[in-house]
């Protein structure tokens, strides 16, 4: 455990305590895509099933039950909960054109052809992409609430962090995982078009709002 | 490289 690893695990779970926050204050999942929150159920549950087969550390295993527990949550309060708030109209993003090729590039591109490394492996490309439906949302209604630029800033931070961890395991402890870094490095640079309007904008107390 | 290592990141 290095700090830019703990502080992107930190980032990654203030992002998702800053959605359900922003669900359950507004009483309102209006500018979240379920699609995207879908994906990231499906990437937990495929990526930590080695919950019950590995065990790491009393923090590891605490923090894959908060992530699967929480984005099951949020699924619960967007599907049933507040499910007359949910923006299906806009959230329109077929989760198929991307669960497909990642599950295919998985099974091509692995480090291991045993099950568990392949949904692993499925797991990490899935993460990269799986903002994506949410972007497409957000450029459909052109606007973000300031707790949903907050949340999707955390949550690209994340793994902005992990690249310098991976910088720095890989100076001082020799270790790569070169699937984790490439993804990784697809993911974040997903974030860099809406990262330059946060900081232009949100930071300045303006709201996320992108031209017409 | 960490391919017979348990994926310890999360």
């Amino acid at each position: 455990m290095n700090i830019f690893r703990l502080a992107g695990d930190l980032s990654h779970l203030l992002a998702i305590i800053l959605l359900l926050i922003k669900i359950w204050k507004t009483r309102s999942c209006a500018g979240i895509s379920g699609k995207s929150q879908i994906l990231f159920a499906i990437v937990y549950v495929s990526r930590y099933l080695d919950l019950v087969t590995t065990f790491i550390s009393v923090y590891n295993t605490f923090m894959k039950l908060v992530f699967i527990s929480t984005s099951v949550a949020t699924i619960y309060l967007m599907y049933v909960k507040f499910k007359a708030t949910y923006d299906h109209n806009h959230d329109s993003f077929r989760i198929e054109f991307l669960l497909v090729p990642c599950f295919l590039l998985a099974l091509l591109i692995n480090n291991a052809f045993t099950p568990l490394e392949i949904l692993w492996t499925f797991s990490i490309y899935l993460e990269a992409v799986a903002i994506l439906p949410q972007l497409f949302l957000v450029s459909k209604t052109g606007e973000a609430e300031s707790i949903t630029s907050h949340y999707l800033f955390a949550l690209g931070s994340y793994r902005a962090l992990y690249l310098l961890n991976w910088i720095y395991r890989y100076y001082a402890e020799g270790h790569y995982d070169l699937i984790a870094i490439f993804a990784g490095a697809i993911q974040t640079i997903l974030y860099c078009d809406f990262f330059y309007l946060y900081i232009t904008k949100v930071l300045k107390g303006k709201k996320l709002q992108l031209p017409a | 490289s960490s391919t017979k290592d348990a994926h310890d990141e999360l």
